[in-house]
């Protein structure tokens, strides 16, 4: 592997990138996921996180353009010239560019847009060419099949050359003999905290407390088992904000700070995004809790005091949001820590406590301890 | 000027031009001087810069465009050059 003259590299761990140019060889889906698939590529190797933004300034601008476009590397029509992409830096570092003139595909008929964006975002985060012909660096195109893609060996070296290796977990140091599949369980029995998050994925529930999360059957209270987020969820580590499922769709989505991840099951679908694509307002950080309403299929995403409704089929926040929590949510005091919908009531749970709420008398018809999730 | 193998004139002339974009594209440091160095140099620039690709690529180094070179040269690649400004 090569690095360039200087060796240019981020200084921060998380990158923001925009699509602001698309190509009419593909639809928009295709190339958000080829652009997604391409950063996982990398992030999988190293600590830095990709989250996309739908307008600004982003660090690695991606643009799908033609000839002469103003950055004195102009495309040269079919073939030739692919792709080109600066290294590292302000303004134009890190921005990626796309000959539109070619026939971009997501497979092998013309030139797969995964594999030449996960080269070119090689360049983006700060490597050169390569002269190992089996490297993804190397100059000439080779097609990759994204599904099931590592990263060759050369790569992964020249990449944590410059911001060394993804650290599996980032939690307190263990003892040297302490095993490894044990980790520590909040003793949430006695405590007076509650979970940071709770949501259904597929037929279970999952409760998330720091560094572990517990799976359960709605209806047993036996074989309630933690684990630790990492096992399943590597990219979020640990301390999950909040967690909704969309059980038409299929998919789930985790809150982290102001990033946001999407999952298929226990499969993560590509690199976190920011919370901002669901419109909230740039003074909103992180979200307390979010649950999903079926009947309504709204979402509504608790953040302090307020809450937020969202409407999934719209894919658009509602207007004259936010409202006051307690105001709206008769019975239910305090702040949320986490929400989910089960059997036509939402659970809410702040603090020790967890309130029943029945949408249909509008009121808490019960309160529990939060820990008797957990066979407590 | 680079010698070339079995070639027509003409086939000659075009795999030249071709070769010479390839160079002046991925083989040039843009920082240098250099308007001043082809005009000084000419062809042995170009021979340095073969050879430079040749090396890249692993292949045999001859300063020559030959046909192996001339394959590497018409594949489709990414538009970073290998000599880096």
């Amino acid at each position: 592997y090569r690095l360039f003259p200087g060796e240019p590299k981020w200084k921060k761990n998380t990158l923001t990138y925009r699509i602001s140019k698309y190509t009419p060889s593909m639809s928009s889906v295709e190339v958000d996921k080829a652009v997604e698939m391409a950063l996982q590529a990398w992030s999988s190797a190293v600590p830095l996180s990709f989250v996309r933004i739908n307008s600004g300034e982003a660090d690695i601008m991606i643009s799908f353009e033609n000839g002469d476009h103003g950055d004195s590397y102009p495309f040269d029509g079919p073939r030739g010239t692919l792709a080109h992409a600066f290294a590292p830096g302000e303004g134009l570092g890190g921005d990626t560019h796309f000959d539109n003139a070619e026939k971009w595909t997501m497979g092998t008929n013309g030139f797969n847009l995964f594999t030449v964006a996960a080269h070119e975002f090689g360049h983006a985060l700060g490597l050169a060419h390569s002269t190992d012909p089996s490297a993804l660096m190397y100059p000439t195109y080779k097609y990759k099949n994204p599904y099931g893609f590592h990263l060759p060996k050369d790569d992964v070296k020249g990449i944590q050359a410059l911001y060394g290796p993804r650290k599996v977990f980032l939690g307190k140091p263990t003892l040297p003999h302490a095993p490894h599949h044990k980790p520590s369980i909040p003793d949430l029995c006695d405590s007076s905290s509650s979970f940071d998050a709770v949501t259904m994925l597929g037929k279970e529930l999952l409760l998330f407390k720091d560094r572990i999360f517990w799976r359960r059957q709605v209806h047993l209270r036996t074989g309630i088992r933690p684990s630790t987020i990492t096992s399943s969820f590597p990219q979020l580590m640990s301390n999950v904000d909040a967690a909704y499922e969309v059980a038409e769709r299929g998919t789930a989505y985790f809150f982290k700070g102001p990033h946001y991840w999407i999952t298929r099951g226990f499969q993560m679908q590509g690199p976190p995004r920011t919370i901002y694509d669901f419109g909230f307002p740039r003074h909103v950080q992180q979200i307390d809790a979010a649950v999903y309403l079926r009947e309504p299929q709204k979402t509504l995403f608790f953040v302090g005091d307020e809450y937020y409704s969202y409407d999934e089929r719209k894919r658009k926040m509602e207007k004259d949001y936010p409202k006051n929590t307690e105001e709206e949510f008769s019975g239910v005091n305090g702040q949320i820590d986490a929400a989910v919908e089960l059997n036509g009531y939402i659970y809410f749970f702040s603090g020790p406590k967890t309130y029943k709420y029945d949408t249909e008398k509008e009121d808490v018809v019960s309160v529990v301890k939060s820990s008797s999730w957990i066979g407590c | 000027a680079p010698s070339l193998v079995a070639a027509s004139p003409r086939t000659w002339r075009n795999n030249y031009r071709l070769a010479q974009a390839y160079l002046d594209k991925y083989y040039t440091n843009k920082e240098g001087h250099q308007i001043g160095e082809m005009v000084a140099r000419g062809s042995n620039s170009m021979i340095r810069k073969i050879k430079e690709l040749q090396a890249f690529f692993g292949l045999q180094v001859t300063g020559k465009l030959d046909q192996t070179t001339m394959n590497v040269i018409k594949k489709p690649r990414c538009g970073v050059p290998d000599v880096a400004n």
